[in-house]
């Protein structure tokens, strides 16, 4: 792909936060 | 059905089947979406963000869904 090792990092980084977020909101929904 | 408005849903599903590594940004999305705002968009966008639906990729502009590869 196009995007340089940082902007993967980056990415990466950002998903596992929104995947922790994801796990939180639906912990909290029940 | 999963919690998320019409708006919602319609967005999430243009950022989950976008192919391009860095995810779909907000201009694509309006360009696709001819019936909602900009405003509505970013809404829309800041709601899946907070929820985890989806993450921001090389900059604040690009988005990602975290239930596609």
């Amino acid at each position: 792909s196009g995007l340089t090792e940082e902007q993967k990092r980056r990415i990466e980084e950002n998903r596992q936060k929104a995947l922790a977020r994801r796990a939180e909101r639906l912990a909290a929904q029940r | 059905v999963n919690g998320l408005t019409a708006h919602q849903s319609q967005v999430l599903n243009l950022i989950k089947n976008c192919p391009v590594p860095e995810g779909m940004s907000l201009q694509e999305l309006k360009l696709q979406l001819h019936n909602m705002s900009m405003s509505t968009i970013k809404q829309a966008v800041e709601f899946l963000s907070s929820e985890g639906h989806i993450y921001s990729t090389v900059d604040d502009d690009h988005y990602k869904s975290t239930d596609a590869e």
